[in-house]
């Protein structure tokens, strides 16, 4: 096809998606100094759990500007770009660490952004039964995506898919919203329909995984309100502003 | 979650604005 170009059998949405993917060493880097920087008034060692919260902010923000530098979305206006990041943070959140964790590839145990790994038997004693539930079940969709063979081409397409998954109807550019998804599901078809043609319904098993990022996210702001009721959470936390703010 | 919700988030909002965002 005409929009293929320079990798045979890779649409140009794709090629150009790949280009915007940040390095996993420069976050790694800028997050860790952020979280090197004490705590505004908190100048004692902070909690794990506060650090897991910044961290969670941070990587948040890395993918706000990810989502920033993205064609179509940074011609939105402010109020287009907001609707739909308020619409798909905790699902951009939750499948950027799948992803981190299917590179990783190690069922034992999950790899942080900021390069620290955690045996799951030490989240198991640590963490709390809500927290130790999330996660298992996120490493259950690691092994199915896994099974799928996920690769780096689909991720950044199925990424693109979640920043723009909302009914256009709650937007005020809907032409261009609507633009983006159907190059997203051309591309993603085309590309798993050429490079895994023996797998034949890879593109529909990729959809249903964003189902279950879907509800991982859900399940994952659940535990966030409980930690944030219970007054757990950190001050001027981000992810509690994005769970607080009214829908648009 | 949307339970006691506070309005536009100012965090995301200065992030996306054009000469407040982080890149």
């Amino acid at each position: 096809p005409e929009s293929f170009s320079g990798r045979p059998g890779v649409p140009e949405l794709i090629l150009q998606l790949l280009q915007l993917e940040p390095e996993e060493e420069q976050v790694r880097a800028r997050i860790l100094g952020c979280l090197q920087e004490p705590a505004k008034g908190r100048p004692d060692q902070p909690a794990p759990f506060s650090l897991l919260c910044r961290m969670a902010d941070q990587t948040f923000i890395s993918i706000v500007d990810w989502a920033r530098r993205c064609m179509i979305f940074k011609e939105l206006e402010v109020a287009d770009q907001m609707t739909l990041l308020q619409n798909c943070w905790s699902e951009l959140l939750v499948f950027d660490h799948v992803y981190r964790q299917i590179q990783h590839g190690k069922e034992a145990s999950i790899l942080l952004v900021t390069g620290q790994e955690v045996e799951l038997s030490t989240v198991a004693e640590q963490a709390g039964s809500l927290l130790h539930g999330l996660v298992l079940r996120t490493q259950e969709l690691v092994l199915q995506l896994h099974a799928l063979q996920l690769d780096r081409q689909e991720f950044v397409c199925l990424k693109f898919l979640i920043l723009f998954s909302l009914d256009v109807k709650f937007l005020n550019n809907h032409g261009l919203v609507k633009d983006a998804q159907e190059k997203a599901n051309a591309a993603l078809l085309d590309y798993t329909l050429c490079h895994y043609p023996h797998c034949g319904d890879k593109f529909q098993q990729l959809l249903l995984c964003l189902v279950e990022v879907r509800a991982l996210s859900m399940q994952a702001k659940e535990y966030l309100y409980h930690k944030h009721l219970g007054n757990e959470m950190p001050r001027n936390n981000l992810l509690i502003e994005m769970l607080q703010a009214k829908p648009t | 979650p949307c339970q006691g919700a506070t309005g536009r988030p100012a965090i995301l909002y200065a992030l996306l604005s054009p000469g407040l965002g982080s890149g």
